[in-house]
Formats: C-alpha cells, sequence, structure tokens
C-alpha cells in the first residue's frame, strides 16, 4: 500500500458516496445515468468474487463490501426509490455495445481460462467504459449538477491515482499487471476532456456544467 | 511479475 493507491481508494469511496447521498437527499437521481450504475455494479460483482475464495486484508475485504453495497444501493435508488426523477428518455446509451466487445475481450485476453479469472478480466475491461452512458447523456443535455461534476471527478481521479500507484509499484515491487494498467489508461483518456472543463467552468464557481 | 493473483487491489 503506498499512498497513491490509498488516495485513490479513497478517492472511488468519496465519489460513490457523493452520488450516493445527492440521490438520497435530493430524492432525486435526474441527469444521472441508471446504466451506468448497473455497469458499476456489475463490475463489482464480477471483480469481488475473490471475496468467497481469497483473504487478502480486513481493509481489502470491508472496501470491497461497501462498494459492493453502496452501487447495489444507488441502482435501488435510481430504479426503484426514485425511479419518478429517473431521466430515462436522455439516458440512450446502448450499453449492449459495451458488453458485447468487452465480454468477447475478456475471452480472449485474459491471465488464465478459468471463470473467476474471465470475469476479473471483463470487469476490469468494463470499467474503464462504464462512464460512457454517463457522460453521453451529459453531451446529450448539455449540461451537469455541480455536485454530480464532482462526483465525476473524483471518480476519474481514482484511476488517474492508480496509474501513479503503478508507476510506483513497478519501480518499487517490480510489479506490472498489464490488462489493469492498459485499461486504466483507456479509463483515464476518457475523464481528460471532462476535466478539463470541470476546472475551467466548475472550479471558477459556475453552479452549473454547461457545454460549450 | 506479470498479472496479479490474489488480487490485492480494489
Amino acid at each position: 500500500m503506498n499512498v497513491f493507491r490509498l488516495l485513490g481508494d479513497v478517492s472511488h469511496l468519496v465519489a460513490i458516496i457523493i452520488l450516493f447521498l445527492k440521490i438520497f437527499r435530493s430524492k432525486s437521481c435526474a441527469g444521472i445515468s441508471g446504466k451506468s450504475q448497473v455497469l458499476f455494479a456489475l463490475v463489482f460483482t464480477t471483480r469481488y468474487l475473490d471475496l468467497f475464495t481469497s483473504f487478502i486484508s480486513i481493509y481489502n475485504t470491508v472496501m470491497k463490501v461497501v462498494f459492493l453495497v453502496l452501487s447495489y444501493a444507488t441502482v435501488y435508488l435510481i430504479y426503484l426509490r426514485f425511479r419518478s426523477s429517473y431521466d430515462s428518455e436522455s439516458d440512450t446509451f446502448r450499453v449492449e455495445f459495451l458488453l458485447v466487445p468487452v465480454a468477447g475481450l475478456s475471452f480472449l485476453e485474459n491471465y488464465d481460462f478459468t471463470p473467476i479469472e474471465i470475469l476479473w478480466t471483463f470487469s476490469i475491461y468494463l470499467e474503464s467504459v462504464a462512464i460512457l452512458p454517463q457522460l453521453f447523456m451529459i453531451t446529450k443535455t448539455g449540461e451537469a449538477e455541480s455536485i454530480t461534476t464532482h462526483y465525476l471527478f473524483f471518480l476519474g481521479l481514482y484511476r488517474a491515482l492508480y496509474l501513479a500507484n503503478w508507476v510506483w509499484r513497478y519501480h518499487t515491487e517490480g510489479f506490472f499487471d498489464q490488462i489493469a494498467v492498459v485499461s486504466g489508461v483507456v479509463q483515464t483518456i476518457f475523464y481528460c476532456d471532462f476535466f478539463y472543463l470541470y476546472v475551467t467552468k466548475v472550479l471558477k464557481g459556475n453552479s452549473k456544467l454547461t457545454l460549450p | 511479475h506479470f498479472g496479479s493473483c490474489p488480487k490485492d487491489e480494489l
């Protein structure tokens, strides 16, 4: 565990909590892509199956359980509890265009042809693109509430910090996880355009992110 | 090493 990894995990947790509290407190999921949230729940489910097969640390187990619970709780808020506020007409990204190639690729390029490894690989690939329905929705409506942009900022920052963690681990431990690193780079690239808008617009005091 | 098993990252 190094500082980049720890800050990355904290950033990831902050992002998920921001989103959950935003929906819970405002009793509305307006502007949030339910599809992205379902994909993230699927990411955690397929990645954390090792909760049943290997114990790494208390920290690892607790974080995995927290991520799983919060991701399903968020999906529950969007599709059941506050369903009437869900903007399904703007959430029109075709997720099968992500799921099919990601599933195919995880069968082709993995560390071991076993169910748990393939599902882990699937989760890594899927995570890198899971935010696309949300970004697509913002592009479509042309705006996002600032709280939603804070969520996206921390979610993007998390993987960027993991990149620093992988550079650190490569130099200190010789650790190199090719699948995670390549996917992590792809994932971070998707956020770059958003990071630029976040810094130039939201942090300058605009109450909303409006696209030019 | 290449790859990671068991996975210690989240």
